[in-house]
């Protein structure tokens, strides 16, 4: 997190808030909501009581405004900057202007007044900008759901840094405040991995590491800040080369990005890959390059679906000890790089040569995060 | 003979001239133009690097797709940088 130099904050625990008018996008009592539930999301967790007044001058104003607006900071139309605040002080200090020519909802459609407003609010209690990419205050807008959206541990260790923690809840900081996952976590275990057209994309909760061959570095990012219609916390993923797309699971549905867009008439059902009735979820997949079959586990069961002929091979499903024995009963993640078969399981990636059948090495989950 | 100007891609000098902007409006970058060129270039490199690190970005001080793509996702209008 940070905060604006001199930790700039205001001086007092009571502030006042008024809506100076009401971008026409949304019924005037769906605004109203929106900013109290975002006021509300930081008074949670800090002692302030922030009250709404609807005449006169108060700590902070509210308006909705196009373009140069006389504050020196001209909005840009439509997407690009969608809003701005000022720190805490006399005067413009606190005020929150939102960019009239954005289209602002109370849904997933457009921007969500409430995730823009809270974001919006810790600029106005006194708080910059995150580079994590979990966090509330994390520059770049992505969608969230309202009804289960919380703080991250970076944004209340933020917010209290400057105004202690909230004297009425019993345990600081929140205790189920989420974290965003840490490459470096020696603990790390994964929800999903695949390749990409030569890139590979490790899943873990609602965030996705992206590492290019191109790049040392990996980046992270929110899933939904590239695919705002995918899920969280996906169970498993891999890439047909055959197809050129990568297919992504989760419970029985399944989605497919041709690159980086979703294709189109996703979801389906994952009965589409011909698996008993009665798996409502795989655990990881994989698509063996040598053979051209995806590889789809399930417990500590495996099966070979044949993309060709669009079924579940004969056979199946075998136990994972006996087909890829060493590598434990049953994997989180998996998948196949430079002619190598990796399987994640908790903490553990096991390296593993399809020809002669045995793991190579036993390596740590986040082996490829570049640590 | 005489050399034609090669007209560089449309494309690549309105991305440069974005990429321009938001880094004046968010990483402090000071004005585009003045007589010192080399001044002016090198600023922009360090302030692309500045906005790589803290998006997490390949630092290249280079305008790659990469960074390209993250400068025109759609967020807040505070600087990234105490101005």
């Amino acid at each position: 997190y940070s905060t604006f130099p001199g930790a700039l904050k205001w001086n007092k625990n009571s502030l006042t808030y008024r809506i100076e008018n009401y971008t026409p996008d949304m019924p005037q009592a769906d605004v109203d909501k929106a900013i109290e539930k975002a006021f509300a999301v930081w008074t949670k967790v800090t002692p302030l009581k922030i009250t709404q007044i609807y005449s006169g001058t108060a700590d902070i104003m509210i308006l909705f405004v196009t373009g140069d607006h006389g504050d020196n900071s001209p909005f840009d139309g439509p997407g690009g900057f969608l809003a701005h605040a000022f720190a805490p002080s006399d005067g413009i200090g606190g005020d929150t202007h939102f960019d009239e020519d954005e289209t602002f909802t109370s849904g997933s459609a457009g921007y969500n007044l409430f995730l823009v407003a809270a974001h919006e609010f810790g600029h106005a209690l006194g708080l910059g900008h995150s580079n994590d990419p979990g966090a509330l205050m994390y520059p770049i807008y992505s969608y969230v759901n309202p009804g289960t959206f919380s703080l991250s541990q970076d944004d209340i260790q933020g917010i209290e840094s400057l105004y202690g923690s909230n004297p009425n809840v019993p345990n600081n900081p929140v205790p189920d405040a989420p974290k965003t996952p840490n490459a470096c976590d020696p603990n790390l275990s994964l929800n999903a991995v695949t390749t990409l057209r030569g890139e590979m994309m490790l899943f873990k909760d609602r965030f996705f590491w992206r590492k290019s061959p191109f790049m040392a570095n990996v980046e992270q990012y929110t899933i939904k800040s590239f695919w705002p219609e995918l899920p969280d916390d996906i169970d498993a993923a891999y890439e047909s080369r055959e197809r050129d797309l990568v297919y992504l699971f989760k419970g029985n549905q399944v989605w497919a990005l041709f690159g980086y867009d979703i294709q189109q008439g996703y979801p389906q059902s994952m009965q589409k890959f011909g698996l008993p009735a009665g798996i409502n979820k795989i655990d990881a997949a994989l698509y063996n390059e040598n053979t051209g079959k995806v590889l789809i586990f399930v417990g500590n069961k495996y099966y070979s679906y044949d993309e060709a002929r669009r079924r579940i091979d004969k056979g199946y499903p075998k136990s994972i000890e006996s087909g890829f024995p060493g590598i434990g009963g049953k994997v989180d993640a998996a998948v196949e790089d430079n002619g190598l078969m990796y399987f994640f399981s908790g903490s553990r990636m096991f390296e593993y040569n399809m020809m002669s059948k045995r793991v190579i090495r036993v390596l740590a989950t986040n082996y490829f995060l570049g640590c | 003979a005489y050399a034609v100007p090669i007209l560089r891609d449309n494309t690549e000098e309105e991305n440069t001239e974005f990429a321009q902007e938001y880094l004046q409006k968010l990483y402090n970058l000071t004005s585009s133009s003045g007589p010192n060129f080399r001044r002016r270039s090198n600023e922009l490199t360090e302030k692309l690097k500045e906005m790589q690190k803290f998006f997490g970005l390949q630092v290249t001080g280079t305008l790659d797709s990469n960074t390209l793509e993250v400068m025109k996702k759609s967020r807040c209008g505070v600087p990234d940088v105490a101005h």
